[in-house]
């Protein structure tokens, strides 16, 4: 049995909109340590990791740990169906195929269920080794998703430098070349507005634009992200869940051959 | 040129 019912559920709405561009069919996992989800693109180039704690639900209860695979621009349809306001309870017995999710609104004169079905789903799970990075930048997600669309109207990847100078963004296409830096900023009004640079050591890597425009969609999320390089790792794009967990995007660097 | 690795080249299964 398992019931999740999360009172801010324009969350869930909000975490479905910043991952089924990227990945269309996904396990959802559930276990005592929360909701998560780990899945990779279509060509493996790109891999997001959701994690909704357990305490952030208003109830959780997961009796024995369950895997729903599901298609996510279904989950995306169902979740559409409810208004912004609305408190969300997900359902699954054990053994069942399909999940219910209902809706209820905040002063409890509608409430909807919506059951889908769920499908058999074969992933393999990998293993995220915890790392140092070189450089972590943390930034105001709307300037680093402005900074991604800009650039990708000029060119297919970006090239990203931290040094102690700031990080660099630079691209080049057919029309020409752009290079956008952000310099550390920590005297701002609000620490959401702030850039801070934790740099290790000088990195710099080159990403494919159109994965990265993608992982923006997860702005509406969190207003700062972090963006956590090392020469020999994917990147790391994390959008934190107030209290709740976070969103995670792993992107395979473009290589030398 | 680059070639774009991919997540699998980094992480393995487990």
């Amino acid at each position: 049995m398992l019931e999740l019912r999360l009172v801010q559920g324009s969350l869930l709405k909000k975490v479905l909109e910043a991952i089924k561009e990227l990945v269309t069919d996904a396990n959802f996992d559930c276990s005592a340590t929360g909701f998560s989800l780990q899945a990779m693109d279509s060509s493996h180039v790109a891999l997001v990791a959701l994690l909704l704690r357990s305490e952030g639900f208003e109830h959780y209860r997961c009796d024995r740990n369950l895997s729903m695979g599901m298609n996510l621009g279904n989950v995306s349809k169902m979740l559409r169906c409810a208004g912004s306001d609305d408190i969300i309870t997900i359902k699954a017995d054990d053994g069942s195929d399909t999940v219910t999710f209902m809706f209820e609104s905040p002063n409890q004169d509608k409430i909807a269920d919506f059951e889908m079905k769920l499908m058999d789903i074969d992933s393999e799970h990998l293993g995220i080794p915890d790392a140092e990075y070189q450089a972590i930048v943390r930034m105001p997600s709307g300037e680093f998703a402005r900074i991604c669309k800009d650039l990708s109207s000029i060119g297919d990847t970006v090239i990203i430098s931290v040094t102690k100078e700031g990080v660099k963004f630079s691209t080049a296409g057919d029309i020409g070349t752009a290079n956008i830096v952000c310099r550390q900023n920590k005297t701002v009004d609000k620490p959401e507005e702030a850039t801070v640079i934790e740099m290790q050591e000088p990195v710099s890597l080159t990403f494919a634009l159109r994965y990265l425009n993608s992982f923006t969609k997860a702005t509406p999320l969190s207003e700062t992200v972090s963006i956590s390089l090392s020469s020999d790792l994917p990147v790391v794009v994390e959008y934190k869940i107030a209290d709740m967990g976070y969103v995670r995007y792993y992107l395979a660097p473009k290589i030398e051959e | 040129v680059r070639k774009q690795s991919q997540i699998t080249t980094f992480f393995s299964p487990g």
